[in-house]
């Protein structure tokens, strides 16, 4: 764990107290720099994340009650934690109508985040519609009619439309419904498709959409920077959705995610079921990251 | 020295970067140990030759194993197909599905995914566009119970490959591991060398998670082959270079888009090119 790897680092110094300097936590920022990278925080981030902690740590005082390792860990934890962003972004609710878009690469985990979400919001008393604007993959729409049927929502389906205009009559037919959160799903796509990219750029011009919602796959490695990128760069997303994270991922992709797009981590998914949603907790995450 | 740097720090940090940012992140301070020494016995002499180096290298560890698919000797060929949640393991076996009838081969699907919303339905779509048969349950039910059914059906339909889907799981999921586990047994117990191939999709887009993935499934089930997907996009899937190095499986496919269209054989070098960029 990087606590003992930086108490081994540091050992040497315990004894003399004195100031954390530029060489002797050179070491110290080494093993800070080879945890993030093992975490699959992207390269680059990690690089420019360490060049900060070491502008924070030179000339700190290294308190008496605590060891330099354990102080530099203090440092890169709250650091992380600050970088991982305010504790609670809520999603953005209108007393009217809200409209929420799911983007994303192909297998990340919208189609059931779209149901986790819709039961979430329900619980806070809104009534969801799910929208399902994903034509292209066999049975997407019939997944989201199936997620629908056991939360007891309506589902808008539509034959022969393109998403743009699915999204738009699942919007405007929400209130006759009495729903008051429209949740749009959306088809994985890759960043590069421009075409696809375009798409959800005309979906977001048909329709006031109020939360556009990238759902990122906490696995992700290093490309998780130019996914993020892209997609924050052509739809200005308003929030992350990181999935997945029941498994054993150091999930370093958060903290890439966070450092090129500047948005909000909302929610992480932690399972399958649909009651499997959490509200992200920073802290957290950069404990995960840090091993 | 004919030009070009020295193995210095500097150059060492821009080889870190390369490593690090196409994912081989757990393999780089090997691979830069290897680097290094070749250069003091003055196998490298300049960075340029760092690069020449290395593609032989990295292609060289990734070749080696059959990138064939391992046939029955007679009856039904079983591929068993797992990996986690959205690796694309439902949309692989569209695409092998095509390799395999191109080849002059009959197909049967088995749709082993009994959990997921509209897993069945989507494996079915595939089976009707291909035309080939399809053996299912219900949802819900037992997935060892519709790989029984499918081995019954491949054996006295005489087809050539029969392809398992299974449903995506994590590897920490213990009961998960153990029910993929169960559907081997069966199907090992129905045919004698069977499942002759077992597949792990991966997606491109994972860090080094996937050689945990690698490590665990293929305890359980005896993973033979990778199926790397998604390498259509901007990640370059390095982590197969640590799991060449860490657990020895080779990759077979690559998947490169989402019709049955996009699968490919894996050639190492041309790989490895792209992989150093
Ligand atoms: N373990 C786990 N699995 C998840 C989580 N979220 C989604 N999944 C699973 O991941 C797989 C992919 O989920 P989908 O909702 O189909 O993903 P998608 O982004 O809609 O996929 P495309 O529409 O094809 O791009 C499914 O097997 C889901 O059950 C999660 O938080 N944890
Ligand atoms: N671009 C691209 N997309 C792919 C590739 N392979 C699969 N996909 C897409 O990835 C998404 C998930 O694929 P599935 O085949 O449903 O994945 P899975 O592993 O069966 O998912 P679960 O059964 O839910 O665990 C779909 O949108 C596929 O079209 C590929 O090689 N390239
Ligand atoms: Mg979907
Ligand atoms: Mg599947």
């Amino acid at each position: 764990s990087i606590s003992k790897s930086l108490d081994s680092v540091f050992s040497r110094f315990r004894k003399k107290g004195g100031v954390l300097t530029e060489e002797n936590i050179q070491e110290g920022l080494r093993e800070i720099r080879q945890a993030l990278l093992e975490a699959d925080v992207n390269f680059k981030v990690a690089k420019g994340f360490v060049k900060s902690i070491q502008e924070q740590a030179v000339g700190a005082e290294v308190l008496k009650s605590v060891s330099p390792g354990q102080q530099l860990i203090k440092i890169v934890h709250d650091e992380l934690a600050v970088l991982m962003g305010e504790k609670a972004a809520p999603i953005q609710l209108n007393p009217g109508l809200t409209v929420i878009m799911m983007v994303g690469l192909q297998g990340s985990g919208k189609t059931t985040t779209c149901g986790k979400l819709a039961k979430l919001l329900s619980k806070q008393g809104r009534k969801p519609l799910l929208v399902a604007a994903d034509i292209q993959r066999p049975a997407a729409i019939e997944q989201l009619r199936v997620l629908g049927k056991q939360l007891e929502m309506p589902v808008y389906t539509e034959e022969g439309g393109r998403p743009p205009d699915i999204c738009q009559n699942g919007v405007r037919q929400a209130s006759s419904q009495g729903c008051d959160v429209v949740i749009l799903d959306t088809a994985g796509r890759l960043h590069i498709d421009d075409a696809l990219m375009q798409e959800l750029e005309t979906v977001r011009k048909k329709v006031a959409v109020d939360e556009i919602l990238l759902v990122c796959d906490a696995m992700t490695g290093q490309d998780a920077v130019n996914s993020a990128k892209e997609f924050n760069q052509r739809l200005e997303v308003s929030g992350v959705i990181l999935t997945k994270l029941d498994g054993d991922t150091r999930g370093g992709a958060a903290l890439s995610i966070r450092q090129v797009t500047g948005k909000p981590i909302k929610f992480v998914g932690v399972g399958e079921k649909l009651d499997k949603l959490e509200v992200f907790h920073p802290d957290r995450m950069a404990d995960r990251i840090l091993g | 020295f004919s030009g070009g740097r020295q193995l210095d720090d500097d150059f060492i940090e821009d080889l870190e970067e390369v490593l690090y940012s196409s994912d081989m992140g757990a393999t780089a301070v090997k691979i830069i140990e290897r680097v290094q020494k070749a250069y003091k016995k003055r196998e490298i002499e300049s960075t340029e030759q760092v690069f020449e180096f290395l593609k032989k290298d990295l292609a060289e560890r990734l070749s080696g194993g059959d990138t064939s698919l391992r046939r029955a000797a007679s009856g039904p060929t079983v591929v068993l197909v797992a990996g986690v949640n959205g690796s694309g393991k439902t949309t692989s076996i569209a695409k092998l599905t095509k390799h395999f009838k191109e080849q002059g081969l009959s197909v049967l699907l088995a749709a082993g995914d009994t959990f997921r919303a509209a897993a069945v339905e989507q494996l079915t779509i595939w089976a009707d566009r291909l035309d080939v048969p399809i053996v299912k349950g219900e949802t819900g039910s037992d997935p060892a119970a519709v790989a029984y059914d499918a081995v019954e059906a491949a054996l006295a339909r005489q087809v050539d490959i029969l392809l398992v889907d299974t449903a995506g799981r994590l590897h920490t999921q213990k009961n998960l591991m153990t029910e993929l586990e169960k559907i081997r047994n069966v199907l090992s117990k129905k045919i004698a060398d069977a499942p002759h191939e077992v597949l792990l999709v991966l997606d491109a887009t994972t860090g080094q998670n996937a050689v945990q993935q690698a490590k665990l499934f293929s305890e359980t089930i005896q993973v033979t082959g990778l199926v790397l997907s998604k390498l259509d996009g901007t990640a370059k899937g390095g982590a197969v270079i640590s799991i060449r190095d860490q657990v020895d499986i080779p990759v077979k496919f690559i998947g490169v888009g989402e019709q049955p269209d996009d699968l490919e054989v894996f050639e190492p070098a041309p790989f490895v090119d792209a992989l150093l960029e």
